[in-house]
């Protein structure tokens, strides 16, 4: 139940990054949300890095979820 | 390493990453 709601949840936030529906994520999309969030360049650079597990300049949507899979889950320790 | 470091610092900067797009919540269908 909980990781069908994480699912859900990174499905919609890869939405909102992926806003052209390519089905990845680019560096430039990442940093199209600097306009949206209260994070710098430099911070969404290093989000995209840390997300980009096999380091090929685009998030897939296994890439995505497994990130926010991990902070999901370190967020929901109880 | 940088990317000893990097692996250290990418979980808060997830977090934060994360925590912004929870809280900025669109609504948009």
């Amino acid at each position: 139940q909980t990781e069908l709601a994480m699912l859900r949840k990174a499905q919609e936030f890869f939405r909102t990054c992926d806003t052209e529906g390519k089905g990845f994520i680019a560096r430039r999309d990442m940093q199209r949300l600097h306009k949206e969030l209260p994070l710098s360049l430099e911070e969404l650079e290093d989000v995209f890095d840390a997300l980009d597990a096999d380091g090929n300049g685009f998030l897939s949507p296994e890439e995505f979820t497994t990130g926010f899979s991990r902070f999901f889950f370190s967020q929901n320790k109880s | 390493d940088p990317n000893m470091k990097a692996g250290a610092t990418s979980e808060g900067v997830l977090a934060n990453f994360f925590n912004s797009l929870l809280s900025k919540k669109t609504g948009s269908p």
